[in-house]
């Protein structure tokens, strides 16, 4: 455990509860692509798949389980409860233009040809692409809204501490191994939270 | 030291 991945973390939620507290307050979900949030509760499905087989921690058990309950409930939103308000024309970017190569990717490039190690490797590469619906969206509505922008802030802030914390680990610890498929889909995923 | 097993995060 170090002090910036928890910091990721917290950061991360953060953006989440900002995010479903919009939808829930404006009741309204103007501006936010259904269809990354979609991309992200398949991220967290895939990564969290684990949690039927293995145990960490109680810190990581519950942070999951609160991971995908938000998500879930945000895809919810989206999709049900505010769907009037859903922007279908606008959100209109092809996700399985993302899903397929990263479901190709992960089936080569992993680190043991394990259903569980399968799913991560997928989980991290649909993540570094799961935000682009919602640039393109940002992009074709050509005002950003300030809450969207704060959560993109906080997933990329996120993701800019777990890189950081992935490189001071392998620094400081001889025995620590450089995760080449997280830090390159880390930093891909910087690049486009920078965007 | 322990090492960072990218598994065990989030």
């Amino acid at each position: 455990m170090d002090i910036l991945q928890i910091f990721g973390d917290y950061v991360h939620l953060l953006g989440m509860i900002i995010l479903l507290a919009k939808l829930w307050l404006t009741k309204s979900c103007a501006g936010i692509s259904g269809k990354t949030q979609l991309l992200f509760a398949l991220v967290f499905t895939a990564r969290n798949a684990d949690l039927t087989i293995r145990y960490v921690s109680l810190y990581n058990t519950i942070l999951k389980i609160v991971y995908l309950a938000i998500t879930y409930c945000t895809v919810l939103s989206i999709f049900l409860f505010f769907r009037k308000t859903y922007d279908r024309k606008r959100d209109a970017f092809r996700i399985e233009l993302l899903i397929l190569p990263c479901a190709v990717f992960a089936l080569f490039l992993n680190k043991a040809f394990e259903t569980i190690e399968v799913f991560w490797a997928f989980s991290v590469y649909l993540e570094a692409l799961a935000i682009v619906p919602q640039v393109y969206l940002v992009s074709k509505s050509k005002q950003a809204d300030s809450v969207v922008m704060s959560y993109i802030s906080c997933l990329g802030l996120y993701r800019g501490c777990y890189v950081l914390h992935w490189l001071y680990a392998y620094k400081h610890s001889p025995n620590s191994q450089l995760e080449h498929i997280a830090v390159a889909s880390g930093v891909v995923q910087l690049i486009f939270y920078f965007d | 030291n322990e090492s960072v097993d990218v598994h065990d995060e989030l």
